[in-house]
């Protein structure tokens, strides 16, 4: 983690179903890659933490200091991808569901 | 009706699951997790729907959902009789396409009827074998089970089923039933009017009902929590909570919020000085002591002395938040 670098970007995570106790019922899959977003939105923002119009605006009133107390932009997922998943109802059916946004393709400052 | 491979299916579709591991391994691990039941063909049917999105992102049936529900096999007049539960459909499911699949027996033909041989047991009688009856044909009856006595019991579908040469999977369409009637209890009985060698038996080759629907709530927030953050894995009358299989003891320590003494109201405590002047002033200096911007409660008077008007009664006790105008107005300012 020590080298990843400071902007806002996309960090790895794999997240194993048995780590949040739910393998009980999750037949498939067992984890899978779903990422996160860290990293700075400091004045100036680079382009590749593409920041929307008012994360740009929030940022410079930030920098000149006109209003005390306002944070910096925010480093979040941008674009998302679904996953289906395999599991067993409350009467032991099987259920394939796709569920939106489980993993982080992009990360920006908003 | 589409017809499936033969039973022999799901074994070999659980072996073919087994050998392709693909990347990650997922349905493997599904079919280690089904254990015993990873033999029935609703199971492995599910399993090749999951690695079919998987690898191509093909959406089930057009949409985001698929439901399984394995039939619950009775017997009734010795006959075998099928129960669906199908109350795990959430509202928000809205309904596409159902199919009930089922395993039809090789048709047992009936016994070729020899002719009478004339003159019998001549040497070179001529015996004519007649051909075969045709074989019996079966019928698919649906009834609905649901409580509503108006309806209970009542044919909610028939279907004559043209027995396959050989025994194999077939499958229905009852999506147009299964929109209308939202029965959530049905039976099924697949009736060849002949009665049945032996009482039958449950097998893997019970029928099975499968919905493909689009959950209109899943875009919304959390909504993976909604079906997959269930109970808590130890049962609440568990005594002794088991350990989760493979968690180890856990280090931290639960500490509950201390609460010092029963909380009675909301007032501020320790805060028991009188103002130093009159709440009311409208000046103050900074190097003078903040002056408490409490003034003591007027008790709400009871009914028969609110007549009363004017009759003050201060009771140092509790106290309010109040501020002076010069304060609201900077206040305000700000």
């Amino acid at each position: 983690q020590w080298d990843e670098p400071r902007v806002c970007s996309r960090r790895y995570l794999k997240v194993d179903f048995a780590d949040i106790g739910w393998s009980e019922w999750v037949l498939s899959p067992k984890s899978f890659d779903a990422y996160y977003c860290a990293g700075a939105c400091e004045f100036p923002m680079p382009k590749v933490v593409r920041p929307s119009n008012h994360a740009t605006i929030q940022s410079i009133v930030r920098a000149v200091g006109i209003v005390p107390g306002i944070p910096e932009p925010c480093c979040v997922p941008d674009k998302m991808n679904s996953l289906g998943v395999l599991f067993l109802d409350e009467n032991r059916n099987v259920v394939l569901k796709v569920y939106p946004n489980m993993s982080v393709e992009t990360c920006a400052c908003r | 009706s589409h017809t499936a491979p033969a039973w022999s299916a799901p074994l070999a579709a659980v072996r073919g699951l087994r050998e392709d591991q693909d990347s990650h391994g997922s349905a493997g691990d599904a079919v280690a997790a089904l254990g015993p039941s990873a033999q029935d063909m609703v199971a492995v049917h599910m399993l090749r729907l999951y690695e079919k999105y998987s690898r191509q992102g093909a959406r089930p049936g057009g949409g985001n959902t698929v439901r399984s529900f394995r039939a619950r096999m009775e017997v009734v007049d010795q006959k075998a009789m099928y129960f669906f539960n199908l109350t795990s459909m959430q509202d928000s499911e809205m309904i596409l396409t159902a199919t009930f699949h089922f395993y039809t027996e090789p048709p047992r033909w009936p016994q070729v009827r020899e002719a009478m041989c004339k003159p019998p047991r001549a040497k070179n009688a001529s015996c004519r074998l007649l051909p075969p009856g045709p074989p019996a044909r079966q019928h698919l009856l649906f009834r609905s089970l649901s409580q509503n006595s108006a309806t209970q019991g009542l044919l909610r579908g028939a279907m004559t089923l043209v027995p396959p040469p050989r025994g194999l999977w077939q499958a229905k369409d009852i999506s147009a039933r299964a929109r209308g009637d939202g029965e959530l209890l049905l039976s099924a009985q697949l009736d060849s009017g002949e009665k049945e060698l032996g009482v039958p038996k449950p097998s893997p080759r019970g029928p099975y009902i499968l919905i493909y629907a689009n959950d209109l709530a899943i875009a919304e927030p959390n909504s993976v929590a909604v079906t997959l953050q269930r109970y808590d894995p130890f049962p609440a009358g568990d005594p002794e909570p088991r350990a989760a299989p493979n968690s180890s003891a856990d280090p931290r320590v639960r500490r509950a919020a201390q609460v010092s003494g029963p909380l009675l109201d909301n007032e501020l405590p320790g805060l028991d000085e009188r103002p130093a002047h009159a709440p009311h002033a409208h000046h103050y200096h900074k190097h003078e002591l903040w002056p408490s911007p409490f003034r003591a409660l007027k008790p709400r008077p009871g009914r028969k002395d609110r007549r009363k008007k004017g009759q003050d009664t201060f009771l140092g006790s509790s106290q309010v938040l109040d501020f002076d105008e010069k304060t609201m107005q900077k206040a305000r300012r700000k």
